[in-house]
């Protein structure tokens, strides 16, 4: 398909600064029913923690954002092709990419559920 | 795409009997990577939880799996077409469908992360 992530990205999501708590980054996912938050410092992209990762914390018994959240995050161009950032999400078996500009600010999220909604009849 | 959900769904998967805690929820989610828990009952499908039900029960403060699981689970059959159960996830926003038999067993799971791949190149 010759779609581009800007065509399919959200646009309006939720961040998080890096001091915030695992317990607001709970609130903001039931809230705005997401699985994924960008986690930012100075407006800039530092880490992603995901409803998965809440699922490490209830299991380990830790409610640190900062150990919890993935500090490595993948992320992707407004005009990457749509074909490649399916390619990473499954490589890295990750379901959403933040999309970044070149001075690492948040401009959107691609997740499989968008990619999935184009193999949707209508 | 003429695919049917069993061309592309998983078959191995984790199940959970009704009288489990969150907390074993929890722990196979993150020992399996897994995001979504079919919830049983003599084998048959009765609900489900998911690492977004996770996120609910950390703002909450509520720990009990009867409480937090969805009991109204949408499910799809093995036979079903691809650009279908894709609609239905969409429909409901939800990211992945139980493949139940026709006595309510659960035979596999087709998630968005699964359409996705149908839309990388390789
Ligand atoms: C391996 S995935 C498995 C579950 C599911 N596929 C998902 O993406 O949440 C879960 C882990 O991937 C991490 N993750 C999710 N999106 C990511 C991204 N864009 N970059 C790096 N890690 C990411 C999460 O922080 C979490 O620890
Ligand atoms: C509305 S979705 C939003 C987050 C994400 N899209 C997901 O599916 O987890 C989250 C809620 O949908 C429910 N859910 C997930 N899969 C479901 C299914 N197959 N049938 C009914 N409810 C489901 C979960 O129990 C959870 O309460």
């Amino acid at each position: 398909s010759d779609n581009v992530v800007a065509d399919i990205m959200i646009r309006s999501f939720s961040t998080l600064d890096e001091n915030a708590s695992l317990k607001d980054a709970a609130k903001i996912m039931v809230e705005e029913h997401l699985t994924h938050v960008p986690i930012l410092r100075d407006d800039k992209l530092i880490g992603i923690v995901t409803s998965w990762d809440l699922s490490k914390s209830i299991a380990s018994n830790c409610d640190d954002l900062k150990q919890i959240m993935t500090k490595n995050v993948q992320s992707c161009k407004a005009d990457d092709p749509i074909g490649e950032v399916a390619n990473k999400m499954k490589k890295y078996d990750i379901s959403c990419l933040p999309v970044i500009t070149d001075d690492q600010k948040v401009e959107g999220i691609i997740s499989t559920d968008q990619l999935s909604h184009l193999v949707s009849n209508y």
